[in-house]
């Protein structure tokens, strides 16, 4: 799965997602990338998400919704992302990975599962990272 | 703070000797989108740009480069959301596209409606001039390498459970 979220100049934020699914799925098999709320979400009065792991966790717990949820409450990007993550692990034993955004530019890349190969680039700057923990940063 | 754009390339396992791949994949990504936004795009080109590249770019499932189905078949999920707006617009279990992506991008401008599915998808494709592709140009050699891997009884259950991984 790959995906992406952005806020442009004007405030306004966008969010994309798309997947291959499930390695040797069942024909006809529809997984969280193209359901609003799971595989992504955007608002401009909240932010944005785009979700990547194990699709039907992610369906049962509208993970991209639920990690909007807690922004409205108040959380940070990150902290919003790693309750949503942890959230699934333990209600439905499902691992992922998120990048959020919020409309002030904040933006995390979050996971539970071993790697996510991520990038975000930012005041010319491009921040980058697979392994937990990973943050390298280069020049644009 | 703005512009910003964030990719992700999927979670999950990525083998040592494809790492390298994926990173440069999802930074190269991340600099065509942010190109665009610092030109003035707005975030929906940016968002598609990225995807579009990454679908683009065998080393990643999406696109050219999916993971097979059970059949070793590709069909392909894609969404985008306008966050002005709320406007979205998805395809599932499409086939024979180059960039899904593109297709809900698509739905979300010239229909009313949320998804397209399946041959529903694909007639819609074809009434937007969106080319066909032939399957096997969506297929890769390790794809169908996981794919018959993951057909065996006695598949690895870790890279089996990995691989549930969307």
């Amino acid at each position: 799965t790959v995906g992406a979220v952005a806020v442009d100049r004007e405030g306004n934020i966008a969010c994309a997602t798309s997947t291959g699914g499930l390695l040797n799925k069942m024909e006809g098999r529809v997984g969280d990338t193209p359901c609003i709320g799971s595989g992504s979400y955007a608002d401009n009065n909240i932010g944005a998400v785009s979700t990547t792991g194990h699709g039907e966790a992610i369906m049962k717990v509208t993970l991209a919704r639920l990690i909007l949820f807690h922004m409205e409450q108040g959380q940070s990007v990150e902290a919003a992302s790693d309750l949503g993550l942890a959230f699934m692990k333990s209600r439905v034993n499902g691992l992922g990975g998120v990048v959020t955004v919020d409309p002030q530019g904040h933006w995390a890349a979050r996971f539970s599962s071993l790697q996510m190969a991520w990038a975000a680039a930012q005041k010319d700057t491009l921040h980058y990272g697979l392994y937990t923990g990973e943050h390298f940063t280069q020049s644009i | 703070m703005l512009p910003v754009v964030v990719i992700h390339g999927g979670a999950g396992h990525v083998p040592r000797d494809r790492s390298d791949m994926s990173i440069s994949g999802v930074c190269s990504a991340a600099r065509a989108a942010y190109g665009i936004l610092r030109g003035g795009g707005n975030s929906m080109d940016a968002v598609v740009e990225a995807v579009i590249q990454m679908e683009n770019n065998p080393t990643f499932n999406a696109g050219c480069g999916s993971v097979l189905n059970v059949k070793g078949e590709v069909e392909m999920d894609a969404l985008v959301m306008d966050g002005k707006t709320l406007a979205s617009g998805a395809v599932s279990a499409v086939r024979n596209i180059a960039n899904p992506i593109q297709l809900a991008r698509l739905v979300m401008d010239k229909t009313t409606h949320a998804c397209l599915t399946a041959e529903g998808a694909s007639q819609f494709a074809r009434a937007m001039g969106v080319p066909e592709v032939p399957l096997q140009s969506l297929i890769t050699e390790y794809a169908r390498m996981r794919w018959q891997k993951n057909l065996a009884h006695d598949a690895n259950p870790v890279e089996s459970q990995m691989g549930k991984m969307g």
